[in-house]
């Protein structure tokens, strides 16, 4: 694990004198090595070891703890100070019905996810949802919706493969509102964020029905392209939340490192299983161990 | 990147961030680059565009070292167990090889192995229909071992050429789902004089080095004979497969590049090079 690497790094430096250039050196490659094996993006970890750095050097040694602690624990910091805030809510602070849009890659978690916000909301908030499905394209992605809805325990709307999806979300908002829901889901089709007539799909849905949360729901194992897809999919659609999904694995998450770097929105939520209750609350410090390994 | 520049430390450095950034991981990288640096010493390389042909083949060669051509099945029906992990690709890919085979005049037969998953049946249901082949399923909830042993047996009795057996994603370090796979190997493998069976891992091209526990688990467990890498159609490379490939000496059998029936490809370890440089 790190801490030992580093432990190794500092073996000749217990409590004396201060944190040099050169045990820096040696130190920060292994923070560099630990953060590529998590997948965090190769920019991102050559400005973040930028940044630690300055942070650590010239630090005084403490007495109570190693110089490896001491640097994992500039690290640490840094890391979740990244990271964000712990636990940002959904935005519902507008008239009903409030329309949240999930977006992502294929098979990301978008429909398992949708489902488990509509849930939480229900079983802590008392807040009614409309889910509907806009994915036209893969088989039985209309029944999954409507079978994980039903689960919740939330309405879904009836939606047809053979139909737009800028034509479904319009119906989907008009009956959200005769329907008298707090809030409406759009749950999209995946894709990629280089296929331009997908991407102009959700741009004209986000015209149309004016979404207070674009969440894009990313995969935990995600690697080194999560930069890319963050930066297309902020770029074109400006997204509110990052929900991380699949972190009941054993990913190390760099991704979320990588994906927040770049865009600069919150991560709102992890998904942490395949059942409707695997949803929680967005945890820097959690995350940011696991990143370090 | 090596066009016009000259063959020195610096250029080695951002060789290597290139592969990093492809996701071969640091380890992989770090090792590429050096039999890259040693080689060229060795072979005196002056041009940059030879540096890059030399690249190439010592990726190439990391590749090659582990595929082996495809055998015909040992016995009638052949059978695919396709595993992975949640949302890789494995349904859409088995509604893919379906369509390949049949291609080749192959008679294939699915099994709705996924007997967990909101509305999975439906999903395979529809593939077989788009390739005219019979789907073996029972409701959701049902055993998937007594499924794909039922698909089993009406394959065999039906004079099927292969039988693929889709199974519900499931996360490698979950010891009771793995279980479940164990139990469906055993399953398989103890019908009529059966003892072969491929077991095909997919994996998501977007994925990290988290795809070395994958492999390994599932490989541990299972006994994996062949990797199928999807989602190649992206921006994501799958450099991971490199180190991989080297670590498991398991072969690449197919690849996904996109969401239609027609969208595979069986694994070709140039061209797959040519899309890094
Ligand atoms: N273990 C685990 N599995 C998850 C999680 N979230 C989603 N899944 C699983 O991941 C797979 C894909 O989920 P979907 O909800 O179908 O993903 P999607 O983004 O809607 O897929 P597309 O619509 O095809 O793009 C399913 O097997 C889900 O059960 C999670 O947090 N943990
Ligand atoms: N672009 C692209 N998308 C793919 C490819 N293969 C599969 N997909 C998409 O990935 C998503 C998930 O595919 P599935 O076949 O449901 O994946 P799965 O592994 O069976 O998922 P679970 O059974 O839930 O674990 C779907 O939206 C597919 O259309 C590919 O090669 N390229
Ligand atoms: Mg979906
Ligand atoms: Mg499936």
């Amino acid at each position: 694990a790190l801490s030992d690497r580093l432990d190794q790094v500092f073996k000749t430096l217990k409590g004396q004198g201060s944190l040099s250039e050169k045990n820096m050196e040696d130190a920060l490659r292994e923070v560099r090595r630990a953060l590529l094996e998590a997948d965090v993006h190769l920019s991102v970890v050559k400005s973040f070891i930028a940044k630690v750095k300055d942070e650590a050097s010239g630090q005084k040694v403490l007495n109570s703890l190693t110089p490896g602690q001491q640097v994992i624990k500039v690290v640490h910091d840094e890391l979740v100070a990244i990271m964000g805030e712990r636990n940002e809510q959904l935005n519902l602070a507008a008239q009903p019905p409030v329309v949240v849009m999930m977006v992502g890659l294929q098979g990301s978690g978008k429909t398992t996810t949708t489902a488990k916000l509509a849930k939480r909301l229900l079983d802590r908030h008392q807040k009614k949802s409309l889910l509907a499905s806009l994915d036209v394209y893969r088989p039985a992605a209309m029944e999954q919706l409507a079978t994980v809805g039903r689960e919740a325990g939330v309405d879904v709307f009836p939606g047809r493969p053979d139909a737009d999806p800028r034509d479904i979300a319009q119906q989907a908002l008009e009956a959200a509102r005769r329907g008298g829901q707090d809030i409406l889901f759009l749950d999209t089709a995946g894709r990629l964020h280089v296929d331009d007539d997908l991407m102009q799909e959700l741009e004209d849905i986000k015209k149309l029905l004016d979404p207070l949360e674009i969440l894009l729901v990313a995969d935990a194992m995600t690697g080194q392209d999560a930069v890319g897809i963050a930066r297309r999919f902020n770029e074109r659609l400006d997204i509110t939340g990052v929900i991380l999904s699949k972190t009941d694995g054993d990913a190390r998450g760099g991704a979320a490192l990588s994906i927040r770097h770049v865009t600069g929105k919150p991560i709102k939520f992890l998904g942490t299983g395949e059942t409707l209750s695997g949803l929680e609350p967005f945890h820097p410090d959690r995350i940011a161990s696991r990143i370090l390994g | 990147l090596i066009k016009g520049r000259r063959i020195d430390e610096e250029l080695f450095e951002d060789l290597e961030g290139l592969l990093i950034t492809s996701d071969f991981g640091l380890e992989t990288s770090v090792a590429i680059i050096e039999e890259v640096r040693q080689r060229h010493h060795r072979e005196m390389i002056k041009q940059p565009e030879m540096l890059r042909q030399l690249l190439r083949q010592v990726v190439l060669e990391r590749l090659q070292s582990s595929q082996v051509d495809p055998q015909p099945w040992p016995e009638k029906p052949g059978v695919i167990l396709v595993v992975g992990v949640n949302g890789v690709g494995k349904t859409t890919t088995i509604g893919k090889l379906a369509h390949y085979y049949r291609g080749q005049g192959q008679s294939v037969m699915l099994a709705a192995g996924d007997t967990f998953r909101a509305a999975a049946v439906e999903q395979l249901r529809l593939w077989g229909q788009r390739c005219d082949c019979p789907v073996i399923a029972q409701q959701q909830g049902s055993d998937s071992a007594s499924v794909i042993y039922d698909a089993h047996n009406a394959a065999m009795s039906r004079g099927f050429d292969l039988l693929i057996a889709d199974t519900a994603g499931r996360l490698h370090t979950k010891v009771n789902l793995m279980e479940e796979l164990k139990k469906i190997n055993r399953v398989l493998g103890r019908q009529g004089s059966r003892t072969t069976h491929e077991v095909w891992l997919v994996l998501d091209a977007t994925t990290g080095q988290n795809a070395h526990s994958q492999v390994k688990r599932f490989h541990d467990d299972l006994g994996v004979t062949g990797l199928i890498i999807t989602k190649l159609d992206g921006t994501a490379k799958g450099g991971v497969v490199v180190g991989l490939t080297q670590a498991f000496n398991l072969p690449i059998r197919f690849i996904g590049v996109g969401e239609a029936m027609e969208d595979l490809r069986p694994f070709d370890p140039e061209q797959f090079v040519e899309g890094f440089f």
